[in-house]
C-alpha cells in the first residue's frame, strides 16, 4: 500500500540537473 | 483494462533518507504510481517501490514540465504550517503561522512565493491554503 509522502520536503534539484533545464 | 503508468527517467543519483524512498540510479526508468504535491513521487523501479523527489526525474516522451502549472503572479494566500530556514540564496526563510502568496506551484515541490517586496522558493509541504483547517 502507499503510505503517506514523506513530511520532509524533497532535495532541491540537484546540480547537473539545473543545468540540464537552463 | 490495465492502467498504464507513466514513465520516468532518472536524471541524477538519489540516496533514500527513510525506509519509505528508494534509491535512484542515473538512467533508471521508474513508473509513477502517484504525485504527491509535495514534491515527492510514489513509483515502482523493478521490484522496488517507494518515494523519490520529483525533481529527479524527467519524463520518457513527451515535452518536460508538460504537466506545470503557469505562474500566477496574483498570488494565492497560503499559511506556513511549520517553520523554514532557507538554505541556499533563492530560498525564503518563515515562521510558523506567516501568511504569503504563492505565485508558482513546481511540480518539484519547491514553490515560489512572495512575502512583501521579498520573492523566493519555499517547500510547498510546509504550507497550507488560507482559510482551511488542518
Amino acid at each position: 500500500s502507499i503510505k503517506n509522502p514523506p513530511q520532509n520536503p524533497p532535495p532541491r534539484p540537484p546540480v547537473e540537473v539545473r543545468r540540464k533545464r537552463v | 483494462g490495465p492502467i498504464i503508468l507513466d514513465t520516468y527517467r532518472a536524471m541524477a543519483d538519489f540516496t533514500k533518507t527513510s525506509k519509505h524512498e528508494i534509491n535512484l540510479r542515473v538512467g533508471d526508468l521508474v513508473e509513477i504510481v502517484e504525485k504527491s504535491q509535495n514534491g515527492w513521487w510514489f513509483c515502482q523501479c523493478d521490484s522496488h517501490r517507494g518515494w523519490v523527489p520529483a525533481s529527479y526525474l524527467e519524463p520518457l516522451d513527451g515535452p518536460e514540465e508538460a504537466e506545470e502549472a503557469e505562474p500566477n503572479y496574483a498570488g494565492e494566500h497560503h499559511v506556513t504550517v511549520k517553520a523554514y530556514k532557507a538554505e541556499q540564496g533563492d530560498e525564503i526563510s518563515l515562521e510558523l503561522g506567516e501568511t504569503i502568496e504563492v505565485i508558482h506551484k513546481l511540480l518539484d515541490g519547491w514553490w515560489v512565493i512572495r512575502k512583501g517586496e521579498e520573492t523566493g522558493y519555499f517547500p510547498s509541504t510546509f504550507l497550507q491554503k488560507a482559510g482551511k483547517k488542518e
